[in-house]
């Protein structure tokens, strides 16, 4: 029977309306609604035996799944909304992430239409699977220290992607270790010895008959990182680069370009086009952060009103756990904050749309504060997410230790939120030097 | 603190509280940023803290008709007055330990700094506690902000030494980033090529699941 069915008599508020109001519209209700249900009664998806498997074994299960999922999107003709909510549900970081996270997003920004025809197709089809190569060993939020070198080579009208030194080595991007067979590379864009800063380039890593990597470039996984199960699913990889040779026209060159002869031209568009692209981003990590908060507030408030400790006079019945103050005190911030997060969340994909349009208009005045205030969300959110997980789990007690908790994989899958995409504490110091230019 | 007043006298961490009278009603003598380097600038804001969060608690928890309802009613703040007594505790051991003779060149001194780094920081965490007992003004709060920061620079030359003292092993510490001769990133790269995904270049699954997908 339902154990909490006495506490959900007690709520004084329409819950089905409420469900509306956290999914957004009844619209975003009904697709998450299904798109749940389907993953869930599929077996092909089953979650529970993640922490038992060897990393081989749990990285084969994340192909099968991937390729499983890619299956029953097209057999259901899902729409790019339903396919992004059955990822979402099947709840495994995997290279699709980046695939469809990053590097679709990568070429939409910043190549130019013929670019987009050339690749999107492919990418839309999956025929080829991109990464995003823009972290390394020795760089990570200072994009512009990266040290990997793009030189043009005017005789064969092609560029040479090179990793000068150890720590330029692409580390980190995900499915770059095994799986992708491209990646948008950034780069030190270099040419008739001038050094035009850090530019995009699209550069095929692996054959497409057999995998191999390409002549020159060196892949691999960088390891196992934090928690069993968790981000293990993914292939973060390492990327060197041998002096290899790509076309010219796989620069992204809508923002700025190369001519044949060699000459750097900034194209009328302007650079803070990619901008767009980052408030984008940053949009889809603080909804995420209210999601994976609302997973860890759910699991501790239901778990509190179960668990039952002292408090009981004479043998009585104990105390439910909920009802102890300073229980309350620690659980309903996180509760609220789960709220407040998707809120500022919902804003924020406005607030998207809005810089998009602008940007279309050759408006830039709101720019600045759009990138700070997106810059300071995603800060402020994932490290108070990240908090509120541990926070729950010692909520819930010893029991909160159990992988069968869910919190500890749900905290280690979530945790690297406060520095991917710019350090937290880089962001808040964005935010800060905006506040003092104001 | 009901027993305040009585023959009970308060022992041991509690000792403060001999003191209850002068600690509700003082307030820091703090005028330059010199003067929170003084171990009993320190202590006094600390017990002040400690002492009025407790009576302010012991005061709201005697108009309940039934005590054990109101400890339960009260229990978030009684958390924090406990915080308060305990962070206290630490504060003033560690002041205790730098009265002692400490031997080496140098030593007293850092350890001097840790200190006062460690009892300001937790004055600025906890800021809302010191101002809304009155027990510093914000602009004393403002000059003991400026002295941690001062303290931070006294401790960043001294800061590898200072894990240094805790004489982990590399063995025992487990940590390519943590690794005693600094080299972190060779050895990152060289750890990574042990993974027993690297074992292939190309990936167990990938004919079977990913290959399809490629070629559909």
């Amino acid at each position: 029977g339902d154990h909490l069915a006495s506490e959900r008599k007690k709520a004084n508020f329409d819950v089905d309306e409420m469900k509306i109001v956290w999914a957004g519209s009844r619209h975003a209700f009904e697709i998450s609604d299904r798109i749940a249900r389907l993953v869930a009664s599929d077996l092909a998806f089953r979650k529970d035996n993640r922490t038992m498997l060897s990393r081989k074994e749990l990285f084969k299960n994340t192909l099968r799944k991937a390729a499983y999922a890619w299956k029953r999107i097209i057999e259901l003709r899902l729409t790019e909304e339903e396919a992004s909510k059955l990822r979402f549900y099947v709840d495994e970081p995997a290279f699709t992430d980046l695939h469809w996270g990053m590097f679709v997003p990568a070429i939409k920004g910043q190549g130019t239409e013929e670019q987009q025809q050339k690749w999107l197709p492919l990418a839309y089809k999956m025929q080829i699977i991109g990464c995003y190569a823009q972290t390394e060993l020795g760089h990570g939020s200072n994009v512009q220290g990266l040290e990997t070198t793009a030189t043009f080579d005017p005789q064969t009208d092609e560029f040479i992607i090179n990793s000068p030194t150890l720590t330029s080595s692409k580390w980190w991007p995900g499915g770059l270790g095994k799986v992708s067979t491209h990646a948008v590379v950034y780069a030190r864009l270099i040419t008739d010895g001038q050094d035009h800063g850090v530019h995009g380039f699209i550069v095929q890593l692996r054959s497409l008959d057999d995998h191999l990597p390409l002549e020159g470039i060196t892949i691999g996984d960088i390891g196992m990182k934090f928690g069993n199960g968790a981000y293990n699913t993914m292939d973060n990889g390492v990327l060197r680069f041998d002096n290899v040779r790509i076309p010219r026209n796989q620069m992204l060159m809508r923002v700025s370009r190369v001519t044949r002869e060699g000459k750097y031209v900034h194209s009328n568009v302007p650079r803070q086009l990619v901008y767009g692209t980052m408030v984008f981003v940053r949009q889809t990590i603080v909804s995420d952060a209210s999601c994976a908060l609302s997973r860890a507030v759910c699991i501790a408030t239901r778990y509190s009103a179960v668990r039952r400790q002292f408090g009981s006079q004479k043998g009585g019945v104990e105390t439910q756990v909920i009802d102890y103050k300073t229980q309350q005190s620690r659980l309903f911030p996180l509760l609220a904050s789960a709220y407040a997060f998707r809120f500022v969340g919902e804003w924020l994909k406005w607030l998207y749309t809005d810089v998009t349009e602008r940007l279309q208009a050759n408006d830039f005045s709101t720019l600045p504060e759009a990138h700070a205030c997106t810059a300071g969300l995603k800060s402020l959110t994932t490290s108070a997410t990240a908090d509120a997980i541990e926070e729950c789990r010692k909520l819930c007690g010893g029991h909160g230790y159990l992988c069968s908790s869910g919190l500890p994989e749900l905290f280690a899958v979530y945790v690297p939120a406060c520095t991917y995409e710019g350090d937290n504490i880089v962001l808040l110091l964005q935010v800060a030097r905006f506040l003092m230019k104001t | 603190v009901s027993q305040l007043g009585s023959d009970k006298k308060p022992v041991g961490t509690t000792a403060y509280f001999l003191r209850v009278e002068h600690l509700m009603q003082c307030s820091s003598i703090a005028q330059k940023a010199e003067d929170w380097l003084k171990p009993s600038v320190i202590l006094e804001a600390f017990e002040a803290r400690a002492v009025r969060m407790s009576v302010a608690c012991a005061q709201r928890l005697s108009k309940f008709a039934n005590p054990e309802e109101g400890f339960l009613e009260l229990s978030a703040d009684l958390v924090e007055a406990a915080v308060a007594h305990c962070q206290l505790i630490v504060v003033s051991k560690f002041i205790e330990k730098l009265q002692q003779n400490i031997p080496g060149k140098g030593v007293k001194k850092q350890l001097e700094i840790l200190c006062n780094i460690y009892a300001l920081f937790l004055l600025h965490k906890h800021l809302g506690d010191f101002l809304s007992t009155g027990v510093i003004s914000s602009k004393q709060a403002s000059i003991a902000n400026d002295q941690l920061r001062s303290l931070y620079s006294q401790v960043r030359p001294n800061a590898i030494a200072l894990v240094d003292a805790f004489n982990y092993t590399d063995h025992f510490l487990g940590s390519v980033l943590g690794r005693y001769d600094g080299n972190v990133y060779p050895k990152l790269y060289e750890e990574a090529w042990k993974d027993p995904l690297n074992d292939s270049v190309v990936p167990d699954g990938f004919h079977e699941y990913i290959r399809p997908m490629l070629k559909q």
